[in-house]
């Protein structure tokens, strides 16, 4: 997290705010409590106590306008800048704006306003930016669902205020995954396009041939109906589908679209009704099938006549001779398959029938 | 776009002109020519700035990755502590 320059903060524990006009895009009652819940975000975690006013100067102005709109710090049309606010001091510090050009909605739909107030509040009360993607002072928009609050914006606000004395229990969302952390584990790996689609809790990193470095984002950024937590993933090809597995739900997306009449249950593919999860997909170009992982133990699904192959479960030990006997992601990269488990990599090699490489699992994010 | 001399692999004028307003905006590139003609430097070093905070690759260069998160709907609040 950052704080400003020499960490501006209000004073007094009792800041006022006032919503001095409304955005069209919404009820006036949906940005009332889209602009008490911002506040109660941060007011949960700190001493703070926001008093809202109805006429005359509050410490936090809240207002919607567009292009210039009073502050020599014109806003630029629909997408790019969407807000911005002052640091907590007088006159205008503390005031926040958000520009009219964007559609504001109270869902995914369009940008969500309870989110992006939540974030330029935690800019009014002294908060700058964070580098974390998973933290809610991060720059850039995503829509997520839940608790707003990473472990570091908790951390950061409290640098400034500290804790709130009657703390209401709040489970903040962890902060983003480290690529070259020594012990990564892996939920999913996919290839898609071209790219290869590494997930793991609510983020996936991309992996595209010419890009030096894999890019993270949050899956909801793009994704907003696919869950926050994928525990298998692959893609068939000649289908241009990338099939994503999570519990005993499974969604088909086409690129980055979802296939209609999905989400569909695991158990359409033929799975029993005993399995409720599938560790790990991968299919296999050469034959045609998918291999889906579920425990010690995988199945082989024909894609060509969609129907699981006979003499399936089968073990994973057995079939697949120096592998670990659990999987968590897999991929197929020309005659070879990329198991994932744990923090280790294992390369095996489909013709030889045999594991010709041990890697960490992160070797594939550059670390 | 200025030949700037500087090894930007960006594509075109636009991408350049995106580039030079977004560092202006969130890294304080100095404003006018200055900024990026004659203090090619300044350019890089404000781009090196923005990847660093971004945890892309460091390389100065207006890459594909660079460009992709410049592009992003976001807040308007600067990067740096003004």
């Amino acid at each position: 997290y950052n704080h400003f320059p020499r960490h501006l903060k209000w004073n007094n524990n009792t800041v006022t705010f006032r919503i001095l006009n409304y955005t069209p895009d919404l009820a006036k009652s949906d940005v009332d409590r889209a602009v008490r819940n911002a506040l109660n975000v941060w007011a949960d975690v700190t001493p703070l106590i926001f008093k809202k006013l109805h006429q005359g100067n509050a410490d936090i102005m809240i207002s919607f306008g567009s292009k210039e709109h009073g502050d020599y710090n014109p806003f630029d049309g629909p997408n790019g800048l969407l807000a911005h606010a002052y640091p907590p001091g007088q006159g205008i510090g503390g005031d926040t704006h958000f520009d009219e050009d964007e559609h504001w909605s109270k869902d995914s739909s369009a940008y969500n306003l309870y989110i992006v107030a939540a974030h330029e509040l935690g800019h009014a009360l002294g908060m700058s930016h964070s580098t974390d993607p998973g933290a809610l002072m991060y720059p850039v928009y995503s829509y997520a669902t839940g608790y707003p609050l990473s472990e570091d914006d908790i951390e950061g606000i409290q640098a400034l205020y500290g804790p709130n004395p009657n703390p209401r229990k709040v489970k903040p969302k962890p902060d983003a995954p480290n690529k070259c952390d020594p012990m990564l584990s892996f939920d999913a790996v996919t290839e898609l396009r071209g790219e290869t689609i590494i997930f793991k809790d609510r983020f996936y990193w991309r992996i595209h041939p010419q890009m030096p470095e894999p890019e993270q984002t949050l899956i909801k950024s793009t994704w907003p109906s696919i869950p926050n937590k994928v525990d298998a993933a692959y893609e068939n090809p000649e289908k241009d589908l990338v099939i994503i597995f999570s519990g005993i739900r499974m969604w088909a997306l086409n690129g980055y679209n979802l296939v209609d009449g999905y989400p569909k249950y695991i158990h359409k593919l033929g799975l029993p009704k005993t399995i409720r999860k599938i560790d790990a997909a991968v299919y296999i170009k050469d034959t045609g099938k998918t291999l889906l992982f579920t425990d010690e133990d995988y199945w082989s699904y024909d894609e060509a006549t969609s129907t699981m192959d006979s003499g399936y479960p089968r073990s994973i030990e057995d079939d697949f001779p120096g592998m670990d006997d659990e999987v968590d992601a897999a991929a197929y990269h020309y005659g070879y398959l990329y198991f994932f488990h744990e923090h280790v990599q294992y390369e095996y090699s489909y013709t030889s029938r045999k594991v010709i490489r041990i890697q960490r699992t992160n070797s594939i994010l550059n670390c | 776009a200025p030949s700037s001399g500087l090894p930007l692999l960006s594509k075109d004028k636009d991408s350049w002109l995106l580039a030079e307003k977004y560092l202006r905006h969130f890294y304080a590139l100095p404003a006018g020519l200055q900024g990026t003609q004659k203090m090619s430097g300044t350019f890089q070093t404000k781009i090196k700035e923005m990847q660093k905070f971004f945890n892309l690759k460091v390389t100065g260069n207006l890459d594909d990755n660079t460009l992709e998160v410049m592009k992003q709907a976001r807040c308007g609040v600067p990067d740096i502590g003004e």
